[in-house]
């Protein structure tokens, strides 16, 4: 029995995209079936793992609209255990409210979920900034859930909220866990990203804070642009080893 | 006559928040009527203005539940000219959604533009990130919108989706106009910073890209974690001066 497993947060730019994307990679060179799901109606993902260029394949959104069939919208990725299922086509503001709507009202969502997780996929999930309903309908789904926190100031009161939806979440959703949240973007050579990171680390419960931290490095600046998990692209470099590292962590909780 | 400004974005962590505080601390620097409110649930103003602490002072929030005048909570700040609406009491998922409900079906935001333009102000808008119900509605009320843009890989990608967004809201909103799209956090010493600014200033036409650029600095962090306006903070540090240019450029067609 697979899983699914949400990367949320309030605060924009924390870095859900990277980390569901690299996250999903790490899995899946170890060897588990895993399908990264975009929700995002932004569908960054598709630029993350090579699928950029113009226009948004076809997705989530298309299955949702009735236009396309879930089967022919989770597509191959160059790693043979990874599958993806981009966000699609939602290009105007008219067609985000629809597609929230119908996300929010239709089984397609839940349905995916349970297809996938019965055949033994770790199902990754990446969301819109912000603690919208697409989220709220993500957890309510979900078994798992990290929540990134870029390391700048005030990034503890940027969570707070989230951490209460998590928790209202799970009062209706028994199997939902949070596993972590994940401080990203730590920059070395940066007093003030240094001094949060310090802080952070003795604020937070040491259950509730990942080992595992991210380093701001410009690989993973150099493989977005270049549309490559930083973990394939660049193994060597600090940030692709610390989301292997997080896979490795995470694993064996996710079946 | 004043004018409402929408800083809006489909990114997340852009600096729309950064730039609405400066922009506004600028402006009334300048002696004019500035009125800052933030749309944003996130209500993350507050902590760039000293108003953080613990809680969330009372704002448009509290206004649209009906516990509080809006007289009561627009609030001074330490600048003569510059008052600030926050974005008020809106702490788990619930509240996120009948803040989003009443924010979208009550006149109170329409009313209070209206006001606040009708007693000379110039209202600069903070709103969430994505294309959602909020920046729409916004959009709606609005005069002028400035996008920043950050200096990353595949910034213009992620720009098309709310510069349609804009041009659907100028075809119900005719009074509408674009000010321009603002280059921020251009990393000084990072290559792929710089090669993407270069990349936006040649692809996007000159009257769409603002000549003032928003250096990443220091003194920018700090002075957010200090609660204090960088343009107040560090008036020599760089970003400050941009923001007092970009101030001094968008003035003259702020009436
Ligand atoms: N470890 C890292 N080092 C350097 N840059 C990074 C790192 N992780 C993410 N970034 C960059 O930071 C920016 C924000 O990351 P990302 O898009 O993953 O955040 P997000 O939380 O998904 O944003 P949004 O709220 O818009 O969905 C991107 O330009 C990304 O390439
Ligand atoms: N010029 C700058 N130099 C350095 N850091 C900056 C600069 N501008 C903004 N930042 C930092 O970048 C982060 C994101 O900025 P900000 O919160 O203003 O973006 P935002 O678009 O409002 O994010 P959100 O999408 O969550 O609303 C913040 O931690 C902020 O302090
Ligand atoms: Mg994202
Ligand atoms: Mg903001």
């Amino acid at each position: 029995m697979g899983t699914v497993l949400a990367v949320v947060s309030q605060k924009g730019g924390v870095g859900k995209t990277t980390t569901a994307i690299n996250l999903s990679s790490a899995l899946a060179r170890r060897g588990r079936k895993t399908l990264l799901v975009d929700v995002d109606p932004q569908g960054a993902v598709r630029h993350g793992i090579g699928l950029g260029g113009t226009g948004q394949p076809p997705g989530l959104a298309d299955v949702l609209a009735g236009t396309h069939e879930l089967q022919d919208v989770v597509l191959p990725t160059p790693l043979p255990w990874l599958r993806v299922l981009l966000a699609g086509s939602v290009s105007d503001s008219a067609e985000h409210d629809s597609y929230r709507e119908r996300l929010n009202s239709s089984p397609t969502l839940g349905e995916l979920f349970e297809r996938a997780r019965t055949r033994g996929y770790i199902v990754v999930v990446d969301t819109p900034p912000g603690l919208g309903s697409v989220t709220r309908r993500v957890l309510s789904f979900s078994q798992h859930v990290i929540v990134p926190l870029q390391s700048e100031p005030l990034a503890l009161q940027t969570t707070t909220q989230i951490l209460r939806a998590i928790r209202d979440a799970s009062s209706t959703n028994s199997q939902l866990k949070l596993d972590g949240i994940l401080l990203t973007m730590v920059e070395e050579g940066n007093l003030v990203s240094q001094r949060v990171a310090a802080y952070v680390r003795e604020q937070l419960p040491r259950e509730l804070l990942f080992d595992v931290e991210i380093p701001r490095t410009m690989a993973s600046i150099d493989a977005f642009a270049a549309g490559q998990p930083v973990t394939l692209r660049a193994p060597d470099d600090l940030a692709a080893r610390a989301y292997v590292r997080l896979a490795e962590l995470l694993e064996p909780g996710l079946t």
